[in-house]
């Protein structure tokens, strides 16, 4: 579902933007 | 075939994307979805961020949201 890919990308930016 | 998967989500896969366009982390996540790579959603997002990590793509806004990209 499109919320779940929402969510996927939040999860996904949240990791990276600690790394940067 | 619901096991069986035609994408697979690996660091040569997400380069050949990043050296062809710009795109952000919403873009790749549609390129792998999980019922396509059989990944969940967890596995997807801890293995795009280590690829994406040891990377390290170039990154530009473009309309105000953040792409990643890479030059050969």
């Amino acid at each position: 579902s499109s919320s779940e890919a929402d969510e996927m990308a939040a999860a996904l930016d949240a990791e990276l933007n600690d790394f940067m | 075939t619901p096991s069986s998967s035609d994408v697979q989500l690996t660091e040569e896969a997400v380069r050949r994307y990043l050296i062809r366009k710009p795109m952000t982390t919403k873009d790749l996540l549609k390129k792998f979805q999980t019922k396509r790579t059989g990944l969940s959603s967890e596995q997807t997002v801890n293995v795009l961020a280590q690829i994406l990590k040891r990377l390290n793509p170039e990154r530009k806004n473009v309309n105000d949201k953040m792409h990643f990209y890479l030059t050969e």
